[in-house]
C-alpha cells in the first residue's frame, strides 16, 4: 500500500463524513446506493463512518459524474482508459468519467460482469474512496488500489494489503469482528506479491 | 449510461473497447531504446500523465525513444511487476492499455507504488531510553 506525500489524512475531529452527489447528475436511487455500499466496505474495517447528505455544496465528500475537461485540469478521455479521479484528504473531490458504459452490478464479492466492454461501478468506487480516505496506488495485483481493472471484471472485496494501509491512517474499527479468510487458489494465485499473500476480507 | 448487470447494453451504446485510443500504443510492441517510432510521443505523454515523466519535461515530446522513456518504462514495468526491462514487450503493453484510475502512480517523481515492502526507521529520542524501532 502507498499513501500520498505527506501523508495526509482526514483529521482527528473530522471522522463522521458526509457525502453528497452533484444534482446536475439526477442520478437514481439504484446508482447511489452503489455509493453507500462502497462506503460501508471502507467503515467496516475503519472508525469512520459515511452519512449520505443532499446538499452538495456543505459535505465533505463530493461525487460527480463529467465528461471531458470539467475544471480540475485532469480531463476525462471517453470511453474506457481514464474511468475516474479522487483528490486526497481533506479535499473530498470524486469524479467519474460519465461517458462509460457503467454496470450497476448486484450484492456481493469479486466477480465478472456480464458486459466486457462496460465497466463495474462498484469497483471504481471502492478504489476511488480509498484515494479520498489517503491511499495511493499498490502493487499487489488482487488489491483494490491497485491503479487497474480489467472490464468485465468485478473486484470490490478490500484485501489486506488494503485494510492495512487505511488501517495505518486511522486504525482499527472496534466493533470490526471481520475475519481475514485464506485467498482461494485463484485469489491467492493473483494477490501473491511482495507484501505476502493478500487475502480477502 | 448505467446498466444493471443482466442486462445488455444497447449494442448501438457499446463502445468498443478496443476502439480506445491506448489500444494503438499496441502497435509499439518490441521497441525499445535508440529509435525512432511515428506516434511515439504519444506514450510519452500517457507515461507523463501517470507521473513517470516529471512535468518538468512538459512541451513537445519527440518520436525518439530516449532516456526519459526508457527510465519511464523501467519505473512502470518495477510497478507492475513486470521485467524490468526498459523494453516495449507486449506485456507490458498490454498492462498499459487497460483502463484504470487517473491518479498518478508516481508523484513528485517518487514512485510510491513499488514501496511494497518499505521500511520505517522510527526513533524516540529524548529523556528514557533511546528507542530505534524499524517498521516493515
Amino acid at each position: 500500500y502507498s499513501f500520498f506525500p505527506g501523508e495526509p489524512r482526514w483529521p482527528r475531529h473530522r471522522r463522521d463524513l458526509t457525502y453528497a452527489f452533484n444534482p446536475r447528475n439526477m442520478l437514481t436511487e439504484e446508482v447511489k446506493t452503489v455509493f453507500s455500499r462502497a462506503f460501508a466496505r471502507w467503515a467496516e474495517v475503519t472508525p469512520l463512518t459515511f452519512t449520505r447528505v443532499e446538499s452538495f455544496s456543505n459535505s465533505d465528500i463530493f461525487i460527480g459524474f463529467y465528461s471531458g475537461e470539467h475544471g480540475d485540469g485532469e480531463p476525462f478521455d471517453g470511453p474506457m482508459r481514464t474511468l475516474a479521479h479522487a483528490f486526497s484528504p481533506p479535499t473530498g473531490h470524486f469524479h467519474l468519467d460519465r461517458e462509460e458504459n457503467w454496470i450497476i452490478s448486484g450484492e456481493g464479492g469479486d466477480g465478472v460482469i456480464s458486459v466486457p466492454e462496460a465497466v463495474d461501478l462498484e469497483s471504481v468506487a471502492v478504489h476511488e474512496i480509498g484515494h479520498l480516505l489517503g491511499l495511493g496506488h499498490s502493487s499487489v495485483e488482487g488489491s483494490i488500489m491497485y491503479p487497474t481493472i480489467m472490464t468485465g471484471k468485478r473486484k470490490v472485496d478490500l484485501t489486506t494489503d488494503d485494510v492495512e494501509g487505511v488501517q495505518y491512517l486511522y486504525g482499527e474499527n472496534p466493533n470490526f469482528n471481520g475475519s481475514i479468510s485464506p485467498p482461494s487458489p485463484s485469489t491467492q494465485q493473483r494477490d501473491t506479491g511482495e507484501s505476502g499473500d493478500a487475502s480477502r476480507i | 449510461g448505467f446498466y444493471p448487470n443482466s442486462s445488455v447494453v444497447p449494442p448501438e451504446l457499446i463502445r468498443n473497447a478496443t476502439g480506445n485510443l491506448w489500444n494503438s500504443f499496441l502497435n509499439f510492441t518490441g521497441c525499445h531504446a535508440g529509435n525512432k517510432y511515428d506516434g511515439l510521443y504519444k506514450l510519452k505523454q500517457y507515461f507523463q500523465h501517470f507521473g513517470y515523466i516529471p512535468e518538468t519535461f512538459s512541451g513537445n515530446f519527440t518520436d525518439d525513444f530516449d532516456d526519459i522513456l526508457k527510465n519511464a518504462v523501467e519505473m512502470y514495468q518495477r510497478n507492475f511487476r513486470l521485467n524490468v526491462t526498459g523494453v516495449l514487450d507486449e506485456l507490458t503493453l498490454k498492462q498499459v492499455v487497460i483502463p484504470r484510475c487517473g491518479n498518478p502512480d508516481v508523484v513528485n517523481g517518487t514512485s510510491t507504488m513499488h514501496s511494497g515492502r518499505r521500511t520505517y526507521e522510527v526513533s524516540f529520542s529524548g529523556g528514557g531510553q533511546r528507542f530505534h524501532a524499524v517498521k516493515r
